[in-house]
Order: structure tokens, then sequence, then C-alpha cells
């Protein structure tokens, strides 16, 4: 399943600072600045996981509670 | 490198039947129907260099020679 990450969401969630970091890193790598949606790699969810703090299914599950992943596994 | 390829060169180029198909999976995995430009990944430039019959630099020459990379390694 593609990982779809709503941007402006993101932006209200103070303690997601560490996704915002590495979103902004691939916003910048790919100089994508549509600013309102991010479509991320499936191979990226580890890593996302990893930022939340917690394994595969509590990341999710926060990114989940959040409201900031519009798709995603 | 980014590796970029001009699709329009591409369809010209009789040889080149593996790559047009390997190009068309990309496409349908997207849904990326601009027809002009397919930007791949870094990563994909062995299976390409492979599907031209050569090892990497043998590969890239041969994209080169046929005009159809806009950008490469
Ligand atoms: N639609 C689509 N296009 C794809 C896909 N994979 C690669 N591309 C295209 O191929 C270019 C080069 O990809 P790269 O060498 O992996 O080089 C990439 C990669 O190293 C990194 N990057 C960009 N987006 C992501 C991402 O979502 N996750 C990860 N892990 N890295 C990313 O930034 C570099 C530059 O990215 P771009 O400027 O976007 O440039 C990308 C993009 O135009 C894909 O799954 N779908
Ligand atoms: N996942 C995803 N990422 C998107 C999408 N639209 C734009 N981007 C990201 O935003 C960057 C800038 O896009 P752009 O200004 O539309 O301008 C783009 C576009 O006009 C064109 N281009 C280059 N490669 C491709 C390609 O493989 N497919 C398409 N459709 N356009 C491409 O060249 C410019 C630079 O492309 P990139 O290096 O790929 O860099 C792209 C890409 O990383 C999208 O629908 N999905
Ligand atoms: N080897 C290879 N495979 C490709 C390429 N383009 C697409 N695919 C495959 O097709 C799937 C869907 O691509 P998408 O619709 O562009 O959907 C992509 C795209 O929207 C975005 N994305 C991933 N990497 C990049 C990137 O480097 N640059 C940009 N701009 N977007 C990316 O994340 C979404 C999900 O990516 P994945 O889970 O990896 O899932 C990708 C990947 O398995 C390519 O150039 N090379
Ligand atoms: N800027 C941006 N937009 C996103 C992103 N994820 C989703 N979208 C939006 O949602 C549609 C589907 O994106 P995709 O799955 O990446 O699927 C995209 C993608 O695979 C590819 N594509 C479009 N523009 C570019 C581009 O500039 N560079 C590359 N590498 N691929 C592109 O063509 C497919 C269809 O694109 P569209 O019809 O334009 O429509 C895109 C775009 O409007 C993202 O991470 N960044």
């Amino acid at each position: 399943r593609k990982i779809v990450l709503d941007l402006a969401a993101l932006e209200a969630i103070d303690p997601s600072a560490p996704i915002r970091r590495f979103v902004r890193s691939i916003i910048e790598a790919r100089g994508d600045f549509n600013g309102r949606i991010l479509s991320l790699r499936h191979d990226d969810l580890k890593a996302l996981c990893t930022l939340v703090g917690g394994d595969i299914s509590t990341g999710v599950a926060q990114l989940r509670g959040w409201g900031v992943m519009i798709d995603g596994p």
C-alpha cells in the first residue's frame, strides 16, 4: 500500500516533529513543494514508525490517530 | 545522478524493445501517462543496462548513442 501523508494535518501535530523533519528532507531532495500531500515508498514505513518511537503496528496506529495518513498499510 | 528517459525518442528505436517494456511497466505501476519523459531510480540503472545486453558502461553508452537519455550517469 502506498503511504500518503497529509502535510497540512502534520503541521498541526506538535509531537510529530521527527516525522516533519524526515518529510522535509524528502521534499527538498525532490523539489516537491506542492505543500498538501506527500506519497512515500512502502520501504519508508519502517523509518517512519521508528521516528514515531515504536514498531510498525504502534507507529501506524499513531499516524492514524493523528489523522496524518491519507492512505497507508 | 537521476536517470531521465525521452519517451518519444525511445519509441523510434526498434532494438530498444526490452527497455520499452520495462518503462511501460513503471508507467502503469504509477499511472504516469505524461508520455514525454520518465525519471527512474538510480537503483534501476543495473536493470536497464542488463536489458540493453551489457554491463553498466556498455549499457549507458548504448542509451546515450540512441539519444534516449536526457539525464543520467
Ligand atoms: N512517480 C515516481 N517517481 C519516482 C519513483 N521512484 C523514483 N522516481 C523518479 O526517479 C527520480 C530519481 O530517483 P532516485 O534516484 O531514487 O533519487 C531520489 C531518492 O534518493 C530520494 N527520494 C525522493 N522521494 C523519496 C521517497 O519517497 N522515499 C525515499 N526513501 N527516497 C526518496 O530523492 C531522490 C530524488 O527524487 P526525485 O527528485 O523525486 O526524482 C526521482 C523521481 O523523479 C516512484 O516510485 N514514483
Ligand atoms: N510522487 C509524486 N511526486 C511528484 C508528483 N508531481 C511532482 N512530484 C515531485 O515534485 C518534483 C517537481 O515536479 P514538477 O515541478 O511538476 O516538474 C517535474 C515534471 O514536470 C517533470 N518530470 C520529470 N520526471 C518525470 C516523470 O517521471 N513523470 C512525470 N509525469 N513528470 C516528470 O520534470 C520535473 C521534475 O520532476 P522530478 O525530478 O520527478 O521532481 C518532481 C517530483 O519529485 C506526483 O504526482 N507524484
Ligand atoms: N524501481 C522503480 N519502481 C518504481 C518507479 N516508479 C514507481 N515504481 C513502483 O511503482 C509503485 C507506485 O509508484 P507511484 O504510483 O509513483 O507511487 C509512489 C510515488 O508517489 C512516491 N515515490 C516513491 N519514490 C519516489 C521518488 O523517488 N520521487 C517521487 N517524486 N515520488 C516517489 O511514493 C509512492 C509509492 O512508492 P513505492 O511504495 O516504492 O511503490 C512504487 C514502486 O514499487 C521507478 O522509477 N523505479
Ligand atoms: N506533488 C505531489 N503530488 C502527489 C504526491 N502524491 C500524490 N500526488 C497527487 O496525487 C496523484 C497521484 O500521485 P502518484 O501516486 O505519485 O502518481 C503520479 C506519479 O507516479 C507520476 N508523476 C506525476 N508527476 C510527476 C513528476 O513530476 N515526477 C515524477 N517522478 N512522477 C510524477 O504520475 C502519477 C500521476 O500523477 P498526477 O496525475 O499528476 O496526480 C498525482 C498528484 O496530483 C506527491 O508526493 N507529490
